[in-house]
């Protein structure tokens, strides 16, 4: 999967 | 959003309002860590700041909102209304020997080499070790009232909640968060003893106690 920053995470 | 983060949300809420309950009632914050409430109010500013320039959903505004204001407001119930309540002799912690190695992880771990990116990073790796002078205090006094093991427990459930979260969104999504994952599974194994003393004892009726 992509690595990335889940924005809608708090 | 799956039904993992959104207990894992509402068990942090939850944790917030078990701790007002608790200071309210007790009139105290006897047993509560000021180091690491502080750097919760840290973690907070630098994680939600980006509601002013970023528009998520009304969920995830609400709840940014809500955590940086609790927080501060808890800092201040601590500091000033109920600042004699506070022994600094037991909150004894050196908050400096987290925030120096979270700070040079964060800058060589990072989506994105920029102020607001390498400030999340922060954020995230500062949540994960947050709970430490807290627990330090809890091992110093040995013992805790059960209103405060509660708002524990609920505050350790928030990022063990998360972690079926990131599986699930693994699978269904395809993404992952490599550094909110690793720090928050350092996180959650970090209240690994705690919640064995808690399953153990308050969750039995006992009081909790840490043995000698």
């Amino acid at each position: 999967g992509d690595a990335a920053r889940a924005k809608d995470e708090l | 959003m799956n039904l993992f983060r959104l207990f894992g949300d509402l068990s942090h809420l939850a944790s917030i309002f078990i701790l007002l309950h608790k200071i309210r009632t007790t009139r105290s914050c006897r047993g509560i860590s000021f180091k690491t409430q502080a750097l919760y109010v840290a973690v907070f500013v630098s994680r939600y700041l980006d509601i002013l320039w970023e528009w998520v959903s009304l969920y995830n505004f609400v709840m940014k909102v809500f955590f940086i204001a609790s927080s501060c407001f808890i800092l201040y119930l601590m500091k000033m209304k109920y600042r004699p309540t506070h022994d600094p002799s037991i909150d004894t912690f050196r908050v400096e020997f987290l925030v120096g190695p979270c700070a040079l992880l964060a800058l060589i771990f990072n989506y994105k080499f920029t102020f607001t990116e390498v400030l999340w990073s922060l954020s995230i790796f500062l949540e994960s070790l947050a709970i430490l002078p807290q627990l330090f205090m809890l091992q110093r006094t040995g013992e805790a009232e059960t209103i405060t093991t509660h708002y524990l427990a609920a505050l350790g459930a928030y990022r063990a909640l998360y972690i079926p979260n990131w599986i699930y969104r693994y699978f269904s999504e395809g993404v992952v968060d490599p550094i909110a994952v690793t720090a928050g599974l350092v996180q959650t194994a970090l209240y690994a003893d705690f919640f064995y003393v808690y399953f153990t004892t308050v969750i039995q009726g006992q009081k909790f106690e840490l043995p000698a």
